[in-house]
């Protein structure tokens, strides 16, 4: 089974931890230090790290790709664009493979979801969320999540969540929506409300394990004000996140990608 | 007394709650609705609000300085630019009037002071943090703040007051420090070096009221996990912010702006 990831949003809003945190490893190593003479007018890296794991008794080749520097010049007018050619540079290199004569080895590294970190201002989407979204959500399943969310209480996170949700759909943005049909059983057309009635998923991550007062170690943030869990659903949507990548929506993740997305772009690119 | 701050920081980042909490004043009003039609292609605005205040008893006209829109485009490149304008107009103004005849009324609507608000990443200074307080360390005070301090850990801020601190020093920043000599009385050099140890200020700000488990009512914020107490110096230097510019550092700001920063700008002009 492979999986590939794409995590975007501006450095330091967390995306190694919580990738680490999602799948229990250490897939992101720990950031250098960077000494204050480092120049940040770099643009936009793609760098891509792979991992074995194991989810439900079943072996998954995981593959995240990051993309540093998207966010963080003072000019960010194409910071989408290098993020945008590498998704269909993936799709040109699985169409390569598809017309060719022996097609039994067909490696597949298409971007089967970006997950796109807003920042939790409690405000509105920010000029830089619109316009990545809006150039790359017919081209990759697009997730967006909020990032830190311990940054804002229960009631904030309510309207920030609606806000996002209608600036969205003014701008036409398509974002992953799990969809139901009557196909599915009632245990599966429940799991997509709750997702639904969820997104954006409000999210916390931790790489680090917290004492709680009754003595279990919980994976958390320790403030002298009190515990953060990040598995505690009164807390934030970790744990829904975590479902729908890795149990509940993956091959739908991947039948998307692989049935429409890909298949669109095929189309255009042929009759270009 | 007449006192003029400055704040300045990307939209979302607590700019209001802070200034509202900072002084026990409605002095920003509630943000408006923004529906997802408004495009935010504005570049930076520079708007003035003013209040008449008391603090220990003495009487203070307090206007705040707001600069919406910096750091919100996805193009960032001259953000600074109609700041360093209204900081210098603003000197030339005085000059004017410096220069006429009869100087029995003079208005000052010099900047005291700039608070500028850094976000809580835990990693570094961004690019345009650094533009923006090196374009503006000799003309204002600047007084930089981590703002939404309630992000990180006692052990990231730690880390990341460090690492600004070391950023500044290698970009020959001057940001304000308060100086002890020789004729401060002991308390006064005591609290200078407890600021000096402090700063950058890690900040957090609500206009709200919550109820502690003891029942008493405190200025913070309310999540599943705990109370954030504004006030209480565990959690961050709010308190010492307070102190340093209501009380303890106000006149050494304001003597600095007219004798110091004004002065220079003078000469300068008056040479060119
Ligand atoms: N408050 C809060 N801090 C977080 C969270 N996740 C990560 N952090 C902290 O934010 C800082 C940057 O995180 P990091 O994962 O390195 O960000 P990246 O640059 O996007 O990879 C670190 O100090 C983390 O401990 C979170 O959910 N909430
Ligand atoms: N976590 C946290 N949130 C804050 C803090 N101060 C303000 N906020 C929240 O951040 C959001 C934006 O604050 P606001 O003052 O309007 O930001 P502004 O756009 O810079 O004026 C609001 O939902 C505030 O309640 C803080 O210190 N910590």
């Amino acid at each position: 089974f492979n999986f590939t990831l794409m995590v975007v949003g501006e450095s330091g809003i967390g995306k190694s931890t919580l990738i680490n945190t999602l799948f229990d490893t250490k897939i992101f190593p720990d950031h250098e230090e960077m000494p204050p003479s480092a120049e940040t007018v770099k643009g936009v890296d793609i760098t891509s790290m792979s991992a074995d794991i194991q989810e439900n008794g079943v072996k998954l080749r995981l593959t995240v790709v990051d993309t540093p520097g998207f966010g963080d010049s003072i000019n960010n007018e194409d910071a989408w664009q290098p993020i945008l050619e590498n998704i269909e540079s993936r799709f040109d290199a699985y169409l390569a493979q598809e017309n060719r004569v022996n097609r039994s080895k067909i490696s597949d590294n298409r971007i089967d979801a970006v997950i796109y970190f807003i920042k939790p201002t409690g405000h509105c989407l920010r000029a830089i969320d619109i316009e990545f979204m809006k150039r790359l959500h017919t081209k990759v399943n697009l997730i967006p999540i909020i990032a830190k969310a311990d940054t804002l209480t229960a009631r904030e996170l309510e309207l920030f969540k609606a806000k996002i949700l209608a600036d969205i759909n003014y701008h036409g943005i398509q974002i992953f929506k799990p969809v139901s049909d009557e196909f599915d059983d009632p245990e599966t057309v429940a799991d997509n409300r709750d997702i639904l009635s969820k997104i954006p998923f409000a999210v916390i991550g931790s790489e680090k394990y917290v004492e709680r007062a009754d003595g279990t170690m919980v994976r958390g943030r320790r403030y002298p004000w009190g515990i953060i869990e990040v598995e505690n659903e009164e807390h934030n949507d970790f744990i829904k996140l975590r479902q729908m990548l890795l149990r509940t929506h993956m091959e739908e993740l991947k039948d998307t990608t692989d049935m429409v997305l890909y298949e669109n772009y095929r189309t255009q690119k042929l009759l270009s």
